[in-house]
């Protein structure tokens, strides 16, 4: 294990170890800054860690960044740790970054399923969902982005415990899903939330589940329209942007419609990178570009939720 | 571990309402157990999926006599597990 996060590898993969001592050693280093939270455990007992920058302050206003809740997802957990280190680097050198810290908190949930990124380490490299038994079926796990409160059970979800899009037995019936409701709920000034999956390359606001325009449409297209274009500006990756039902297709019960029917008006959720050549076994080189890139997307949003408060 | 030896990851492009129809139809198959990587959405619009060996003629078959065209995205999809894994062994060493 590295000594420092200055000598961590943001070139490769990490075991939920790693990634688990590479936060102990952030906070670590940055007590001023960084703090790790425990907001609950996996069906198999493991922590689920949040890590909160913050400035100071009592229930500031925030804004909540998620990655790997689809656990063969990998560029996503790696992004993350790219996305806290970038943030200790940048918090007083860079204006707009420093700038949203003096009014609001930034937490990072780096491993949002942990009991599925130790699957995809030690026995299915290309395992997706949680790892919940179901009662009556031989298959395991469900997916967890169909398991929110927000038209659950519905189109565009299985009810099948087989399939890869299994929505589980009720609403926020995995813990890792609840622990995050129960986060969010608790904490009551959550402003912006952006959870980040991939492979096809989009931003994308609610809603997923109904057709009916989320009533501050034209305002997340805008922001979705500059957050693409900046980061479109580094490498020139191409993303399309969006509702979700009408830019890839129907999906109940995902998370972002849940955040954004709780009041959080900036509800996103990116698709990082593939070209479409490796899918979810996109080689390591691609990580850190794939982190700048949204990077700078994810701070278009930030500013905006900064700059616009409700 | 599982392996994923001979598993393809195709590329499926349908062309019209049809085709896309005839794709979406392909998730409710269990017993070829197909993983779609990406979804049907409309036609135009890539569908991934990864066939494991036992099914990828069944589905090539499948496809081509409905006249939908694929690619191959991934040859073998364990050798870019092994070559992943290779890579992380090779940055812990470092």
């Amino acid at each position: 294990l590295p000594f420092s996060t200055a000598t961590f590898d943001y070139t490769s993969y990490h075991s939920l170890d790693e990634i688990y001592a590479f936060m102990d050693l952030l906070v670590a280093e940055n007590p001023n800054l960084v703090s790790k939270l425990e907001i609950g455990q996996s069906t198999e007992n493991r922590p689920i860690y949040v890590l909160k920058f913050s400035k100071g302050g009592t229930n500031r206003p925030a804004i909540w960044i998620d990655t790997g809740i689809h656990s063969r997802e990998w560029v996503t957990q790696a992004s993350g740790v790219w996305f806290a280190k970038k943030i200790v680097l940048d918090h007083e050198n860079d204006e707009g970054l420093a700038s949203i810290l003096d009014k609001m908190d930034i937490f990072l949930e780096i491993v949002t399923n942990p009991d599925g990124f130790a699957f995809t380490q030690a026995q299915n490299r290309l395992w997706r969902k949680t790892r919940s038994k179901q009662s009556g079926s031989r298959c395991v796990g469900v997916d967890p982005n169909r398991n929110w409160d927000a038209g659950f059970g519905g189109s565009g979800a299985s009810k099948n415990p087989c399939s890869e899009t299994y929505h589980g037995p009720y609403a926020n019936s995995e813990p890792e899903v609840k622990a995050i409701v129960d986060f969010v709920k608790n904490h009551g000034n959550i402003k912006a939330f952006i959870s980040i999956h991939s492979y096809s390359q989009l931003l994308l606001y609610p809603y997923g589940y109904t057709r009916t325009p989320v009533p501050h449409q034209k305002e997340l297209h805008e922001i979705s329209e500059k957050a693409v274009a900046a980061l479109s500006s580094l490498y020139g990756t191409k993303y399309k942007y969006g509702s979700i039902i009408t830019t890839i297709y129907q999906a109940s019960g995902g998370t972002i419609d849940w955040t954004y029917n709780e009041g959080i008006k900036y509800s996103f959720t990116f698709e990082l990178r593939d070209t479409g050549r490796y899918g979810f076994l996109l080689p390591a080189k691609f990580i850190v570009p794939t982190a700048e890139e949204t990077w700078l997307a994810l701070k278009v949003i930030m500013e905006h939720a900064r700059d616009h408060p409700y | 571990t599982e392996t994923f030896v001979g598993h393809q990851v195709l590329r499926i492009v349908p062309t019209n309402d049809e085709e896309l129809q005839m794709v979406q139809e392909l998730q409710e198959l269990e017993d070829l157990q197909l993983d779609f990587w990406l979804a049907p959405r409309s036609p135009g619009h890539p569908v991934d999926v990864r066939v494991p060996f036992p099914s990828l003629q069944p589905l090539k078959a499948h496809l081509e006599a409905n006249g939908i065209s694929y690619s191959i995205m991934i040859e073998d999809v364990q050798t870019l597990v092994d070559d992943e894994q290779m890579e992380m062994l090779r940055s812990h060493r470092r």
